[in-house]
C-alpha cells in the first residue's frame, strides 16, 4: 500500500457541491461515489443528479436526512442515475414528482458494500478502488478553517454520526506543516511530533470552505467515527475487481 | 529603551469590528436590531469555542470565524446534520432503555 494517495490529481472527482440548506448529504456522498467509481472503471466524467436522488429516493423528504443506502438502493431501483444537467439540483426535494423514467441514465451500479471497520483496511481499499463514502461526527466542523483535525472524543464523539462525506484519500503531513519548531519543542514538554496521518475528505458545503471545500482529518485514531459506516457502491460486476493506481 | 515610549502597533480589532467584516464576508444581513445583537452574541460564543478548540488541537487544524460562525451549536446540527441517522451508539439507547425498565 503506498504511503500517500490523492484521488483528485486523477482528475476524476466532481467539483465540490453545496448542499445549501438542504440535508442531503447523503445524496452527494453517494453521487460523488459513483461519479468517483465511473470515472476510474469507465474513464468516463459524469456529474450525476443528486435532485433524482432527492426526488426518488424510499424515504420522504430527502432534504430532512437520509441514508447512504437508501441513495444506492434508489440508483438500484430506478437502474441508474440521470446526469446534473439533465435533472439539476434545486436544493428542495419533490416528494412524489420522481422523474426518473424523464431522463437517459448515465452511470449505473452492480451493489453496494459495507467495507471492514479498520483504518488500514479502508486505505487499502482507496488506494486500490476509489473513494468511498464515510459518516463522521460534523459538530467540530462549524469552526474548521483549514488543517488536519486530531480531536480527542470529547471533541468530537466518534459515536455520534451525522454527516457523510466523500473519502478521497490519505497522506502525512510534511514539516512544513507542523505548528511547533525545534525551539518551541526544546521550551515545553511536548513531545516531538512526527508527520502527522491524516484522510482527506470532500465535503458539501461549498468550494470556499475549509480547504477548497475538503478538509482533513487523523488517520488512525477513529476521529469523529471516521470507521464507523465505511460504504461505497461498485460499478462493475465482475467478482474480482481489478485494483487501480491511485495518485501519491 | 523605555516600553512606554514604543508604539503600541495596530489596536486589536473590536468584537464588533470582526463582526461586521464577518457580515461582510459571507454576506450575512439580519433583520432587525434585537436579531443582531443575538447574531453577535453567538458570534463571540462561537469564537470563544474557537479559540477554545484550537488550544485543545493536538493536529495541525486552525480554527476560527466560518460561514457557521453566527449559528448556535444547535441550529447548525439541525442545519447541516443529518438528523435522521444522528444517533448515538444503539447499544446504549438499548441499555437505556433496559435500564429504564428495570427501574420500572
Amino acid at each position: 500500500m503506498s504511503q500517500s494517495c490523492d484521488w483528485r490529481k486523477a482528475h476524476i472527482i466532481s467539483p465540490v457541491k453545496n448542499q445549501g440548506n438542504c440535508r442531503c448529504c447523503w445524496a452527494i456522498a453517494a453521487a460523488g461515489n459513483i461519479e468517483a467509481m465511473w470515472n476510474i472503471r469507465y474513464k468516463v466524467s459524469v456529474t450525476l443528479s443528486v435532485q433524482e436522488l432527492l426526488d426518488c429516493a424510499r424515504c420522504e423528504d430527502g432534504c430532512a436526512g437520509g441514508y447512504i443506502w437508501d441513495a444506492f438502493i434508489t440508483v438500484l431501483n430506478y437502474s441508474g442515475l440521470a446526469s446534473e444537467k439533465d435533472y439539476p439540483f434545486r436544493g428542495h426535494a419533490n416528494i412524489h414528482k420522481c422523474l426518473a423514467s424523464n431522463y437517459r441514465k448515465v452511470a449505473w451500479i452492480y451493489d453496494y458494500i459495507m467495507l471492514p471497520r479498520d483504518e488500514q483496511g479502508i486505505a487499502r481499499y482507496v488506494a486500490t478502488q476509489g473513494p468511498i463514502t464515510v459518516i463522521i461526527n460534523s459538530k467540530i466542523l462549524q469552526h474548521y478553517k483549514k488543517g488536519i483535525i486530531k480531536g480527542t472524543s470529547s471533541k468530537c464523539d466518534p459515536w455520534f454520526v451525522d454527516h457523510y462525506v466523500l473519502l478521497v484519500g490519505y497522506g502525512r503531513s510534511k514539516a512544513e506543516e507542523e505548528k511547533w519548531t525545534e525551539t518551541d519543542l526544546s521550551h515545553s514538554n511536548r513531545p516531538p511530533r512526527h508527520s502527522i496521518p491524516y484522510w482527506i475528505l470532500k465535503n458539501s458545503w461549498g468550494a470556499n470552505w475549509g480547504e477548497e471545500g475538503y478538509f482533513r482529518l487523523h488517520r488512525g485514531s477513529n476521529t469523529c467515527g471516521i470507521t464507523k459506516y465505511p460504504i461505497t457502491a461498485r460499478v462493475d460486476n465482475s467478482a474480482k475487481q481489478q485494483p487501480v493506481s491511485c495518485p501519491p | 529603551d523605555s516600553l512606554e515610549a514604543q508604539d503600541p502597533g495596530p489596536r486589536p480589532l473590536e468584537l464588533k469590528e470582526v463582526f461586521k467584516l464577518f457580515q461582510i464576508q459571507f454576506n450575512r444581513s439580519y433583520s432587525n436590531q434585537a436579531e443582531y445583537a443575538r447574531r453577535l452574541d453567538i458570534f463571540v460564543h462561537n469564537l470563544a469555542t474557537a479559540q477554545r478548540l484550537q488550544e485543545e488541537e493536538l493536529g495541525t487544524a486552525e480554527f476560527g470565524v466560518t460561514p457557521f460562525s453566527d449559528l448556535t451549536e444547535e441550529e447548525f446540527g439541525q442545519l447541516y446534520g443529518n438528523r435522521r441517522v444522528a444517533r448515538k451508539d444503539l447499544r446504549v439507547a438499548r441499555k437505556v432503555s433496559f435500564d429504564k425498565q428495570e427501574e420500572l
